[in-house]
């Protein structure tokens, strides 16, 4: 492989289990 | 069909005026219109270069710039597809519905599956506890018509982004998938990426083959850019998504491509001008019985095998869009550098070209609750140039770097199996698969 002018290299990990039942988008907007 | 072509339309989209007080109807279809004429030109390509569906952004017809009274106008009654509706053949049959009727038409005379976002509207009233004041729900919607201009899937987006005001949060989650002669498809929208419901669903419950995905996304250095967050979720979830993006250089919307299970078909990023761009490209219609197929990834499994690195520097503490990483400076040319933040320990091995006196790069780890513009549980391994040579602005937007890495091996003790591998270059640009891979015991590393 040739070298690479990195800007990022990133292992984004979603931990699901944990989140609120809705992506929270303010308490105002949930019905 | 084994194959098919994938179309995907980057849309400049005409925005109206801002305005509170909505506009008349006819001024509204008149602004619909002027963004479906391009859209129209893009499908028509498209068509003719053999595709059989075409993917266009999130907002693409009307834009994001409305109160919820403003954007009443643009709104039509989207039937659920179950009443088996060919707006095109049958106009009349859900009220004013000319949109619907276009869009449908195009579809059927371009002999070609189109995939848009529009506005839905449904009334309610006081017997709803739940209906809002003025009596209506308004929900951001993608619909799809096939090439008989058959309406066949209809979904209301549930992960509202902070500034949508003008949409309702539907009551449900709504999985909404559909087969066709190239593959099971389902669909969703921006915002829904993050979640687990409906995104995780629709490709590891219902196990559908390519994901049709309109967007209107804003890119945010370094973790959340369109082109490199969307095409690293494809990799880990392995499924074929269909990404359209708005395309707005004021705002950082950019970002548009099609991905698959093994890497990048094609991809546009683009903030020099402000014109659309129509990319193709030929896909695995059921990747999952494809010999290629990757296998799953164990993504925590190299990390715990290895004992940290010792480190006789201090770590030190920096933000990544109001998350607070912890951080350790890469020193030297070459190393060995583990960080941990609570539960999570990142492991980095590397080899620069030279060690830059004008660049400065840092390992960066977080685990914790993500709080602005939603609420979401990340665990991050990154490695990243820092904006100046100060190490306060670790975190920080960059744009270029000139620091070349021969090798590398990132990892880390995840405590989930869905890790997004994002590999970002100099200008924004992805990495070719062919300079990294990613290892079966979780090491997103270079190809020596």
């Amino acid at each position: 492989g040739a070298p690479l002018p990195v800007l990022v290299m990133a292992l984004y990990g979603r931990m699901f289990e944990n989140d609120p039942p809705r992506l929270g988008q303010g308490p105002g907007k949930l019905q | 069909l084994d194959t098919f072509i994938a179309a995907v339309y980057e849309h400049a989209v005409i925005i109206p005026n801002r305005t509170a007080t909505p506009v008349p109807k006819e001024e509204a279809l008149l602004l619909m219109n002027k963004n479906i004429d391009v859209l129209e030109k893009a499908v028509k390509l498209a068509a003719r270069q053999g595709a059989h569906i075409i993917v266009t952004p999130e907002d693409g017809v009307y834009g994001w710039v409305f109160t919820r009274e403003a954007l009443y106008p643009y709104l039509e009654e989207i039937p659920h597809p179950e009443v088996n509706w060919i707006p095109c053949k049958d106009p009349q049959r859900f009220g004013y519905t000319p949109v619907q009727e276009r869009l449908s038409c195009l579809a059927k005379d371009n002999s070609i599956y189109i995939v848009a976002n529009i506005g839905d509207k449904k009334p309610c009233n006081a017997s709803d506890p739940q209906c809002p004041s003025d009596g209506r729900y308004q929900y951001n919607t993608n619909v799809v018509f096939d090439s008989e201009g058959r309406l066949v899937a209809r979904y209301h987006k549930y992960n509202l982004f902070a500034p949508e005001i003008q949409f309702d949060f539907p009551k449900d989650t709504e999985h909404v998938t559909f087969d066709t002669p190239f593959g099971k498809l389902g669909i969703f929208t921006c915002f829904d990426i993050f979640s687990y419901d409906p995104a995780v669903v629709v490709v590891d419950e219902l196990q559908v083959d390519s994901v049709l995905y309109p967007t209107a996304w804003y890119n945010t250095l370094p973790l959340l850019s369109a082109a490199p967050f969307h095409s690293a979720w494809a990799r880990a979830l392995r499924v074929n998504l269909l990404s359209a993006n708005t395309h707005n250089t004021t705002m950082h919307m950019t970002g548009s491509g099609i991905y698959t299970p093994e890497g990048v078909k094609a991809y546009y990023y683009d903030m020099e001008t402000e014109s659309g761009q129509l990319m193709l490209s030929e896909l695995k219609a059921r990747p999952r019985r494809e010999p290629t197929y990757p296998a799953a990834v164990d993504w925590s499994a190299y990390a715990r095998s290895v004992k940290p690195f010792s480190s006789e520097q201090s770590d030190f503490r920096g933000m990544i869009y109001f998350d607070e990483f912890t951080f350790t400076e890469l020193k030297r040319n070459t190393g060995n550098y583990t960080v941990c933040q609570k539960d999570l320990c990142c492991h980095l091995t590397y080899k620069m070209s030279e060690k830059r006196s004008d660049e400065v790069y840092a390992l960066g780890a977080f685990d914790g609750l993500h709080m602005v513009e939603g609420q979401y549980y990340l665990q991050v391994c990154t490695l990243l140039k820092c904006q100046t040579t100060d190490l306060r602005t670790c975190g920080e937007p960059v744009g270029s770097a000139f620091t070349n890495f021969e090798e590398f091996s990132l990892s880390g003790t995840f405590g989930t199996s869905y890790v997004f591998p994002q590999l970002i270059l100099s200008g924004s640009q992805l990495a070719p698969e062919r300079h990294y891979e990613v290892s079966r015991d979780g090491r997103l590393k270079s190809r020596s």
